[in-house]
């Protein structure tokens, strides 16, 4: 998988 | 948005709700690490005020400003107006300790060299160290307030719920953050001890007491 950069998490 | 990350933000909410409870029904912040509860607003400070810049949801900005308005309303009760009930002295924990090893760790492990991602960084490791003063003090007296253990555990549970979400979204969207993920478990391990206490005598209607 790759990272998510959106940082959509709390 | 999965079930698993619903409920650990309702569970991360229920745990500041229980908190400001316990102050306001007791008119004291006893037995609270003011430290702890400084060290989130740090965390909050430097993760959320991303939301000048960017929208995820409304949910997710109402949660946002929740964390940051709440963590400072309790800073200031603790500060000035339940300042009496608030024994700096069983404080005692350096947070010069967490705050220097995060700040390197954030430059080193970061997922772009640039301020916000920085910042972004410094607080998923802040976070998952943040408790340390609050449960080094419960080490120290010992005993604690049934409603303040509410209060920990669920803010513990907020971030173990956290894992199976992560488990989830690695199937579901073939994501995986691995700063969130590490600093997750971590903080997730910190309170292993506390819950084993917590789930073997609150719960069973004992009284929270480590033994001497």
């Amino acid at each position: 998988g790759s990272p998510p950069s959106s940082h959509d998490e709390l | 948005m999965n079930l698993f990350r619903l409920l650990g933000d309702l569970s991360h909410l229920a745990s500041i709700l229980v908190l400001l409870h316990k102050i306001q029904t007791s008119r004291s912040c006893r037995g609270i690490s003011f430290k702890t509860q400084a060290l989130y607003v740090a965390v909050f400070v430097a993760r959320y005020l991303d939301l000048f810049w960017r929208y995820i949801s409304l949910y997710n900005s109402a949660m946002k400003v929740f964390f940051i308005g709440s963590s400072c309303y309790i800073l200031y009760l603790m500060k000035y107006r339940y300042r009496p009930t608030n024994d700096p002295s069983i404080d005692t924990f350096r947070i010069e300790y967490l705050l220097v090893p995060c700040a390197i760790l954030s430059l080193i492990f970061n997922y772009n060299f640039m301020p916000t991602e920085i910042l972004w960084s410094f607080s998923i490791f802040l976070e998952s160290v943040a408790i340390l003063p609050q449960l080094f003090m419960l080490q120290r007296t010992g005993e604690a307030e049934a409603i303040t253990t509410h209060y920990l555990a669920a803010l513990g549970i907020y971030r173990a719920l956290y894992i199976p979400n992560w488990i989830y979204r690695y199937f579901t969207e073939g994501v995986i953050d691995p700063i969130a993920v590490t600093a997750g478990i971590v903080q997730t391990g910190l309170y292993l001890d506390f819950f084993y206490v917590y789930f073997t005598k609150v719960l069973q209607g004992q009284k929270f007491e480590l033994p001497a």
